[in-house]
């Protein structure tokens, strides 16, 4: 899966 | 966004408030640990930062509230309800806390940018800070019972995005380790807890260690 996160969790 | 995550989030704003009610209502922060209050407003500030250049409506409000209510507590505790905290009750040695967090975001961030290893910081803090505070109900062996839902609703809220890290890997594979592992962690460190209030506090009875 993509590991890159994009912060859109809180 | 998923229900489990929605319902995470909602757990998390109730532990906050049921913590600034007890206080409020009660005129006293007896039982609540200093440390882990500010652990948490430390978490918030280093994962919070990119309120400044992203924004998206429900995430910054709710990042202004976490921000915001952590300093509120933190000034009741250090203000008007000061005389009803003892600090020789609250000893766990946070500083071990926040070097660990600190040596794994600098060993193990996504990126090495001051963003991305403040990031991994706060999220390996935030799977510790609870410590201090179930350190401290360790030590006096018993809690009030509106800490004991303040607690179970702050453990619930990491809990359940469990179910939403799974969701959102089978459904779109997004897929945040760093955020999984510590939040696993994190829920585990609640478990003899959750047991307690379990098996004591839903029957009824005052929560009293063993």
């Amino acid at each position: 899966g993509e590991k890159d996160t994009p912060k859109d969790e809180l | 966004m998923n229900i489990f995550r929605l319902a995470g989030d909602l757990f998390h704003l109730i532990s906050i408030f049921i913590l600034i009610h007890k206080m409020t209502t009660s005129k006293s922060c007896s039982g609540i640990s200093f440390k882990s209050q500010a652990l948490y407003l430390l978490v918030y500030v280093t994962r919070y930062l990119d309120l400044f250049w992203t924004f998206a409506l429900y995430n910054s409000t709710m990042k202004i509230i976490f921000i915001g209510s952590s300093a509120y507590v933190l000034h009741l505790m250090t203000g008007p309800f000061k005389p009803t905290h003892d600090p020789n009750i609250d000893t766990f040695k946070v500083r071990y806390l926040i070097g660990g967090a600190a040596i794994l975001a600098l060993l193990f961030p996504y990126k090495w940018t001051p963003a991305e290893v403040l990031w991994t910081f706060s999220i390996w803090l935030e799977s510790v800070a609870i410590l201090p505070q179930l350190f401290m109900v360790q030590r006096t062996g018993a809690a009030e019972t509106i800490t004991t839902h303040y607690i179970f609703a702050l453990g619930a809220y990491r809990a359940l995005y469990i179910p939403n890290w799974i969701y959102r890997y089978l459904t779109s594979t997004f897929w945040d380790p760093l955020s999984i592992i510590a939040g696993v962690i994190q829920t585990v460190l609640y478990s003899d807890f959750f047991y307690i209030y379990y098996t004591k506090v839903l029957q009824g009875r005052k929560f009293e260690l063993p």
